[in-house]
């Protein structure tokens, strides 16, 4: 009021349940679509609290409060993210299929609007190995590949050896096999695991406990299809 | 930086808490608890013109030779965000994944006259 012209100046006098209303609506259609979002997602089958927990835990060590919620970034670190181009981590848990104890496959849906290209920065699998036998440790090696149409027609992504003593967590890093899944358009990742020396192994620990559900992790950057640089 | 209370009418920060278990949001938005939209209102004298950062730029300089002149009746001041910073989320996608992500200038911290 007053400055005729003004345009970021205020709004018309509401009464105050409508003004609170109007904020609110605002505030939704900000956040959608900052976040790229036509509509709220419909969490139809929400991911298990204990899962959620743990990939939580794993990534952000020491950042995860009793509540589950996870202590946001400082200040310093804000201000560096700004600095950056805007990014995201991306935690997607795995639908499994092992109906042979040495080979498992893992199917990651990834949700990606039209137009949207993706930068994936780096990617990682997470997957728990259970020894369930009485030996000390056991050595296995195990392979990560990229399936394909045809059984023949997979690609490794990652290899590793490692010892088992009771439990672990391993990470495979995928970054390459991931970005070629987005380059073509694909919104699941398809993985397969073989693991010589598993036979005494409980891979994938979804089997009995829903804190060990393997999950992929992927921090990606927003690329502008048609970016102009001023300097 | 002024804040908004019932005895100001110059240009202050009005804050607004949106919980996102009031609107219905905690089943996708794992964190924050809500969001804090704060915007700015309020009057600006000619003489509150300036916002905090620029008093030696070269904008304030064309702006004191306009006031000088006597052209600021073409200007008007605006009650504008002069402070921002990001707003970190954590939630799920239409995939069920779970997505962190820092969204700039978010949150209003200070307000001031342009």
């Amino acid at each position: 009021p007053g400055d005729a012209g003004c345009l970021t100046c205020g709004m018309p006098a509401l009464e105050k349940g409508t003004e609170e209303q109007l904020l609110i609506e605002i505030a939704k259609l900000q956040i959608l679509s900052k976040l790229h979002l036509k509509e709220r997602p419909n969490i139809t089958h929400p991911v298990p609290r204990a899962v959620l927990l743990t990939a939580l835990r794993k990534l952000h060590a020491g950042r995860v409060r009793q509540d589950g919620t996870l202590e946001l970034n400082s200040n310093l670190e804000r201000q560096n993210a700004r600095a950056k181009d805007q990014g995201y981590e991306i935690v997607s848990f795995a639908d499994t299929d092992h109906r042979d104890a040495a080979k498992s496959g893992l199917t990651f849906q990834f949700s990606k609007e039209r137009g949207m290209n993706f930068q994936i920065l780096q990617s990682t699998l997470w997957l728990y190995f259970k020894s369930s036998s009485e030996a000390p440790k056991e050595r296995v090696t195990a392979k990560v590949f990229l399936a394909g149409p045809h059984q023949s027609n997979r690609t490794l992504l990652s290899q590793k050896q490692f010892d088992v003593k009771w439990g672990s967590w391993q990470t495979f890093p995928i970054t390459r096999g991931v970005q070629n899944i987005f380059d073509r358009g694909d919104k699941q990742v398809k993985l397969v695991l073989e693991c010589e020396g598993c036979q005494d192994l409980a891979v994938l620990g979804s089997l009995g406990n829903a804190s060990h559900q393997p999950f992929l992790v992927a921090q990606v950057r927003v690329r502008e299809e048609h970016s102009i640089h001023k300097r | 930086s002024l804040d908004c209370d019932t005895n100001i009418s110059l240009c202050c920060k009005k804050d607004i808490y949106v919980s996102f278990r009031d609107i219905g949001w905690q089943d996708w938005i794992i964190a924050p608890d809500g969001y804090h939209m704060n915007y700015c209102m309020g009057l600006c004298r000619e003489h509150f013109a300036g916002a905090p950062g620029i008093a030696a730029s070269f904008h304030a300089a064309v702006f004191n030779q306009l006031k000088a002149n006597g052209i600021h009746s073409a200007v008007s001041s605006c009650c504008v965000p002069t402070q921002r910073r990001p707003l970190s989320m954590l939630y799920f996608d239409a995939s069920h994944n779970i997505v962190k992500t820092d969204i700039p200038d978010m949150i209003v911290e200070a307000c001031g006259c342009t």
